[in-house]
Protein backbone atom coordinates (compact mmCIF):
# COMPACT_ATOMS: atom_id res chain seq x y z
CA UNK A 1 0.00 0.00 0.00
CA UNK A 2 0.94 3.52 -0.18
CA UNK A 3 2.43 5.77 2.22
CA UNK A 4 -0.03 9.04 2.94
CA UNK A 5 -2.54 9.70 -0.43
CA UNK A 6 -2.44 8.12 -3.61
CA UNK A 7 -3.43 10.46 -6.29
CA UNK A 8 -4.40 8.24 -9.76
CA UNK A 9 -5.80 11.24 -11.10
CA UNK A 10 -4.13 14.10 -13.51
CA UNK B 1 -11.00 5.19 -15.25
CA UNK B 2 -14.53 6.13 -16.56
CA UNK B 3 -15.69 7.84 -19.86
CA UNK B 4 -15.48 11.55 -17.77
CA UNK B 5 -12.39 11.22 -16.71
CA UNK B 6 -11.26 9.66 -20.11
CA UNK B 7 -12.71 12.51 -22.04
CA UNK B 8 -11.64 14.78 -19.68
CA UNK B 9 -7.52 14.23 -19.99
CA UNK B 10 -8.36 13.86 -24.03
CA UNK B 11 -9.72 17.39 -23.77
CA UNK B 12 -7.03 18.47 -21.67
CA UNK B 13 -4.66 17.69 -23.97
CA UNK B 14 -6.69 18.70 -27.01
CA UNK B 15 -6.64 21.93 -25.15
CA UNK B 16 -2.78 21.81 -24.96
CA UNK B 17 -1.89 20.73 -28.42
CA UNK B 18 -4.41 23.39 -29.62
CA UNK B 19 -2.25 26.58 -28.21
CA UNK B 20 0.92 24.56 -29.00
CA UNK B 21 0.11 24.30 -32.75
CA UNK B 22 -1.63 27.86 -32.77
CA UNK B 23 1.98 29.26 -31.42
CA UNK B 24 3.81 27.52 -33.85
CA UNK B 25 1.54 27.57 -37.03
CA UNK B 26 1.03 31.21 -36.42
CA UNK B 27 4.60 31.90 -35.06
CA UNK B 28 3.22 34.47 -33.09
CA UNK B 29 2.03 33.94 -29.27
CA UNK B 30 -0.09 37.69 -29.71
CA UNK B 31 -2.82 37.51 -27.04
CA UNK B 32 -2.02 34.41 -24.63
CA UNK B 33 -0.55 35.23 -21.42
CA UNK B 34 2.97 33.76 -20.62
CA UNK B 35 2.24 34.09 -16.93
CA UNK B 36 -0.90 31.99 -16.97
CA UNK B 37 1.20 28.99 -18.92
CA UNK B 38 4.59 29.60 -16.66
CA UNK B 39 1.65 28.88 -13.62
CA UNK B 40 0.63 25.58 -15.09
CA UNK B 41 4.20 24.57 -15.42
CA UNK B 42 4.61 24.73 -12.49
CA UNK B 43 1.08 22.91 -11.82
CA UNK B 44 2.32 20.43 -13.71
CA UNK B 45 5.71 20.08 -12.29
CA UNK B 46 4.79 20.31 -8.56
CA UNK B 47 1.65 17.78 -8.91
CA UNK B 48 3.67 15.45 -11.25
CA UNK B 49 6.78 14.69 -8.84
CA UNK B 50 4.90 11.55 -8.15
CA UNK B 51 6.71 10.12 -11.27
CA UNK B 52 9.81 9.76 -9.19
CA UNK B 53 8.05 8.13 -6.33
CA UNK B 54 4.95 5.94 -7.88
CA UNK B 55 4.00 3.88 -10.86
CA UNK B 56 0.19 3.91 -11.17
CA UNK B 57 -0.20 2.83 -14.68
CA UNK B 58 1.68 3.65 -18.03
CA UNK B 59 -1.36 5.79 -19.48
CA UNK B 60 -0.83 7.77 -16.32
CA UNK B 61 3.02 7.90 -16.53
CA UNK B 62 2.50 8.60 -20.38
CA UNK B 63 0.03 11.78 -19.98
CA UNK B 64 1.79 13.47 -17.59
CA UNK B 65 4.85 13.36 -18.94
CA UNK B 66 3.04 15.20 -22.37
CA UNK B 67 1.66 17.56 -19.78
CA UNK B 68 5.09 18.69 -18.64
CA UNK B 69 6.58 18.93 -22.14
CA UNK B 70 3.91 20.85 -23.69
CA UNK B 71 3.69 23.05 -20.67
CA UNK B 72 7.67 23.84 -20.98
CA UNK B 73 7.30 23.92 -24.74
CA UNK B 74 4.61 26.45 -24.37
CA UNK B 75 6.66 28.33 -22.51
CA UNK B 76 9.94 28.14 -24.27
CA UNK B 77 8.18 29.32 -27.61
CA UNK B 78 6.38 32.32 -25.49
CA UNK B 79 9.38 33.77 -23.84
CA UNK B 80 12.32 32.52 -25.95
CA UNK B 81 11.20 31.51 -29.85
CA UNK B 82 8.35 34.06 -30.18
CA UNK B 83 9.45 36.27 -27.65
CA UNK B 84 9.31 39.56 -30.06
CA UNK B 85 5.84 38.52 -30.66
CA UNK B 86 4.92 38.22 -26.62
CA UNK B 87 2.32 41.04 -25.57
CA UNK B 88 3.83 41.64 -22.24
CA UNK B 89 2.37 45.10 -21.62
CA UNK B 90 -1.25 43.44 -21.21
CA UNK B 91 -0.27 39.97 -19.42
CA UNK B 92 -0.10 42.33 -16.22
CA UNK B 93 -1.91 40.16 -13.70
CA UNK B 94 0.19 40.12 -10.54
CA UNK B 95 0.76 36.56 -10.05
CA UNK B 96 2.15 37.08 -6.71
CA UNK B 97 -1.57 37.46 -5.27
CA UNK B 98 -2.18 34.30 -6.75
CA UNK B 99 0.98 32.26 -5.86
CA UNK B 100 1.48 33.33 -2.15
CA UNK B 101 -2.36 33.03 -1.22
CA UNK B 102 -2.20 29.70 -2.70
CA UNK B 103 0.96 28.30 -1.23
CA UNK B 104 -0.18 29.53 2.43
CA UNK B 105 -3.38 27.43 1.64
CA UNK B 106 -1.74 24.38 0.50
CA UNK B 107 0.49 24.57 4.21
CA UNK B 108 -2.66 24.90 5.90
CA UNK B 109 -4.93 22.39 4.22
CA UNK B 110 -4.05 19.41 3.03
CA UNK B 111 -3.89 15.54 3.02
CA UNK B 112 -0.66 15.01 4.47
CA UNK B 113 1.75 17.34 6.18
CA UNK B 114 4.57 16.01 3.53
CA UNK B 115 6.35 17.83 1.30
CA UNK B 116 5.56 15.79 -1.75
CA UNK B 117 1.70 15.95 -0.52
CA UNK B 118 1.76 19.87 -0.06
CA UNK B 119 3.45 20.23 -3.54
CA UNK B 120 0.66 18.13 -4.63
CA UNK B 121 -2.14 20.52 -3.20
CA UNK B 122 -0.42 24.02 -4.38
CA UNK B 123 -0.75 22.20 -7.36
CA UNK B 124 -4.54 21.76 -7.25
CA UNK B 125 -4.76 24.69 -5.30
CA UNK B 126 -2.43 26.61 -8.23
CA UNK B 127 -4.07 24.68 -10.92
CA UNK B 128 -7.61 26.21 -9.94
CA UNK B 129 -6.71 29.77 -10.66
CA UNK B 130 -3.99 29.86 -13.15
CA UNK B 131 -6.02 30.89 -15.97
CA UNK B 132 -6.94 33.90 -14.47
CA UNK B 133 -3.91 36.22 -15.97
CA UNK B 134 -5.78 34.60 -19.40
CA UNK B 135 -9.21 35.75 -19.04
CA UNK B 136 -7.63 38.76 -17.61
CA UNK B 137 -5.40 39.66 -20.50
CA UNK B 138 -8.86 38.97 -22.86
CA UNK B 139 -10.28 41.50 -20.67
CA UNK B 140 -8.52 44.02 -20.61
CA UNK B 141 -7.92 43.46 -24.32
CA UNK B 142 -11.32 42.69 -25.14
CA UNK B 143 -11.07 40.31 -27.51
CA UNK B 144 -9.45 37.30 -28.30
CA UNK B 145 -8.91 34.91 -31.39
CA UNK B 146 -10.82 32.12 -32.22
CA UNK B 147 -8.62 29.57 -31.44
CA UNK B 148 -7.75 30.90 -28.35
CA UNK B 149 -11.45 30.77 -27.47
CA UNK B 150 -11.07 27.06 -28.66
CA UNK B 151 -8.10 26.12 -26.08
CA UNK B 152 -10.45 27.96 -23.54
CA UNK B 153 -13.23 26.18 -23.97
CA UNK B 154 -11.12 22.96 -23.81
CA UNK B 155 -9.26 23.56 -20.83
CA UNK B 156 -12.50 24.14 -19.45
CA UNK B 157 -14.70 21.48 -20.47
CA UNK B 158 -11.99 19.11 -19.46
CA UNK B 159 -12.45 20.41 -15.12
CA UNK B 160 -16.24 20.39 -15.86
CA UNK B 161 -16.21 16.67 -16.96
CA UNK B 162 -14.12 15.47 -14.18
CA UNK B 163 -16.50 17.08 -12.12
CA UNK B 164 -18.85 14.13 -13.46
CA UNK B 165 -15.79 12.13 -13.08
CA UNK B 166 -15.99 12.56 -9.14
CA UNK B 167 -19.69 12.34 -8.83
CA UNK B 168 -19.08 8.39 -10.91
CA UNK B 169 -16.71 7.71 -8.58
CA UNK B 170 -18.44 9.01 -5.73
CA UNK B 171 -21.59 6.94 -6.12
CA UNK B 172 -19.48 3.71 -7.14
CA UNK B 173 -16.60 3.62 -6.28
CA UNK B 174 -17.35 5.59 -2.81
CA UNK B 175 -14.05 7.51 -3.58
CA UNK B 176 -13.80 11.23 -3.32
CA UNK B 177 -11.26 13.82 -2.52
CA UNK B 178 -12.43 17.03 -1.24
CA UNK B 179 -9.13 18.92 -2.43
CA UNK B 180 -9.90 18.53 -5.63
CA UNK B 181 -13.25 18.80 -5.95
CA UNK B 182 -13.12 22.00 -3.95
CA UNK B 183 -11.05 23.38 -6.17
CA UNK B 184 -12.30 21.82 -9.19
CA UNK B 185 -15.51 23.20 -8.64
CA UNK B 186 -13.83 26.58 -8.44
CA UNK B 187 -11.94 26.49 -11.54
CA UNK B 188 -15.13 25.35 -13.47
CA UNK B 189 -16.51 28.22 -12.03
CA UNK B 190 -14.51 30.87 -13.51
CA UNK B 191 -15.16 29.20 -17.05
CA UNK B 192 -18.96 29.51 -16.65
CA UNK B 193 -18.49 33.25 -17.97
CA UNK B 194 -16.48 32.45 -20.83
CA UNK B 195 -18.40 29.33 -21.58
CA UNK B 196 -21.72 31.63 -22.08
CA UNK B 197 -20.04 33.81 -24.17
CA UNK B 198 -18.28 31.17 -26.51
CA UNK B 199 -21.59 29.50 -26.97
CA UNK B 200 -23.62 33.16 -27.85
CA UNK B 201 -20.93 34.81 -29.82
CA UNK B 202 -18.15 32.44 -29.94
CA UNK B 203 -19.32 30.25 -33.13
CA UNK B 204 -18.92 32.29 -35.57
CA UNK B 205 -17.72 35.64 -34.78
CA UNK B 206 -14.30 36.38 -35.46
CA UNK B 207 -12.54 38.20 -33.79
CA UNK B 208 -13.91 37.23 -30.83
CA UNK B 209 -14.71 39.99 -28.45
CA UNK B 210 -16.27 40.33 -25.19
Amino acid sequence: ADEGTSHDEL
Amino acid sequence: MNVFRLTGDLSHLAAIIILLLKIWKSRSCAGISGKSQILFAIVFTTRYLDLLTSFISLYNTCMKVIYIGCAYATVYLIYAKFRATYDGNHDSFRVEFLVVPVGGLSVLINHDFSPLEILWTFSIYLESVAILPQLFMISKTGEAETITTHYLFCLGLYRALYLFNWIWRFYFEGFFDMIAIVAGVVQTVLYCDFFYLYVTKGWFSRPYRL
